[in-house]
């Protein structure tokens, strides 16, 4: 891909921007870029829909990264995922049954305003850059924002608050833009996976109630092949589980939304580490955590392929 | 620094509550102090026996780190330099373009 782009940095927006319009003017044939909108600050929302146009109609996976802005190694996995598509998609027999069966719809930066005041200004900011109008503060955690039990348990109704569910659901622009798509799209797509950091978890539905979800033996089974998968790659273990129990419950979530709009595999990846270097995790560690992930979700998605 | 957050000498702690009364305590004092909570998101989240990673600003860890340890609780200082930190998570890169 892009000559010299360096998969083992991390890389500002802009950066990332460049990254997707080479790679949509150079790969043509699996690789088409566009927006599904703008963010608050104005910025094009890229997606990249990536596989071989080989049939009319075609099943698909949506993959986000940078909910959170503070969380790098999530835009860091979605390049590392394109990278290894486009690399691996002539020699490697999964990979190029998952592109050309599939369709994966890949929005490596999700929040990109905030993703550009944490390159810029706080280093660890995490929600969006919406202000609001009574307080002095910015932002809505676009991870509290989607409209299922909104604002409810494990979400802040003070705008200052890091887990501000926002004045209304799909208050932010991002997220109104997104679910849009997803809600127009869902029948095609199969499961939405979601990149977040840190605490080496493999999440999926409920986070907003503990309960049980209906098709859970298959999600339960691709879940734990997937952790498995993982693990083979350098021992690291995630845990996984529904992520009310395994992590905290949570209203308003997208993996939750999505799974409520009827896409049947939703899963939130918290990506290493677990907290020796937090939202801190070092350039060097990009590649085993990007390599191994990859072991994850090629498992999920080679399972989707099957029959559960 | 480009980021442009001032975070020299702010350190990272990590603080297991141990009893229902040390999380009551912890939520009610990072609600107070406004702290940057790393994990989990909320004051609400925390929760006996599970790990809560928490930013400290310099100027709070005069006040923050004294308060705890007169409560009696344990913590230990996950990163001590946070902006020290911040330069060697791309420390590599700078060494690469060096070479």
């Amino acid at each position: 891909s892009l000559p010299g782009y360096n998969y083992e940095v991390y890389h500002s927006l802009e950066e990332i921007e460049d990254w997707m319009h080479y790679l949509n003017t150079t790969y043509s044939d699996l690789v088409y870029m566009f927006s599904v909108g703008k963010s608050y600050e104005g910025r094009p929302l890229y997606v990249l829909k990536l596989g071989k146009r080989s049939r009319p109609y075609k099943k698909a996976v949506w993959i986000d990264c940078g909910i959170h802005a503070r969380e790098w190694i999530g835009p860091a996995f979605c390049q590392w995922f394109v990278k290894e598509a486009l690399q691996t998609y002539q020699t490697d027999p999964d990979m190029r049954k998952m592109l050309t069966q599939l369709y994966f719809y890949i929005m490596p930066v999700f929040n990109v305003d905030g993703y550009h005041f944490s390159w810029t200004n706080d280093r660890f900011w995490r929600k969006t850059r919406s202000k609001n109008m009574r307080f002095h503060c910015h932002g809505v955690d676009a991870n509290r924002n989607w409209k299922v039990k909104w604002c409810d348990e494990g979400a802040s109704l003070h705008p200052c608050d890091d887990t501000y569910c926002g004045p209304f659901p799909e208050s932010e622009p991002e997220v109104k833009a997104v679910a849009h798509f997803l809600r127009k799209h869902r029948k095609q797509i199969k499961a939405y996976l979601s990149f977040h950091a840190y605490a080496q978890m493999l999440l999926y539905p409920y986070s907003y109630k503990y309960a049980t979800i209906p098709n859970f033996n298959c999600v339960e089974s691709a879940a734990y092949n997937a952790v498995n998968a993982l693990q083979s790659a350098y021992g690291v273990r995630y845990r996984y589980g529904p992520a009310s129990s395994t992590l905290y419950v949570s209203s308003g979530s997208s993996m939750d939304w999505a799974y409520k709009n009827g896409i049947p595999y939703a899963f939130a990846f918290e990506l290493r580490d677990t907290g020796h270097f937090g939202f801190l995790l070092p350039e060097m560690l990009i590649k085993p955590t990007c390599t191994e992930t990859m072991l994850a979700v090629k498992n999920i998605t080679l399972h989707l392929l099957k029959k559960c | 620094s480009t980021l442009g957050a001032f975070l020299e000498h702010d350190k990272l702690i990590r603080v297991v509550p141990e009893s229902e009364r040390e999380t009551q305590i912890l939520r009610a004092a990072f609600n107070r102090l406004k702290v940057d909570l790393w994990q989990p998101s909320s004051p609400f989240h925390i929760v006996e026996g599970a790990f809560a990673d928490v930013r400290v600003p310099q100027n709070a860890t005069r006040s923050l780190l004294p308060f705890l340890q007169q409560a009696n609780i344990q913590y230990t200082i996950l990163i001590s330099d946070l902006q020290q930190a911040i330069e060697n998570q791309t420390a590599g890169r700078s060494h690469r373009s060096r070479r």
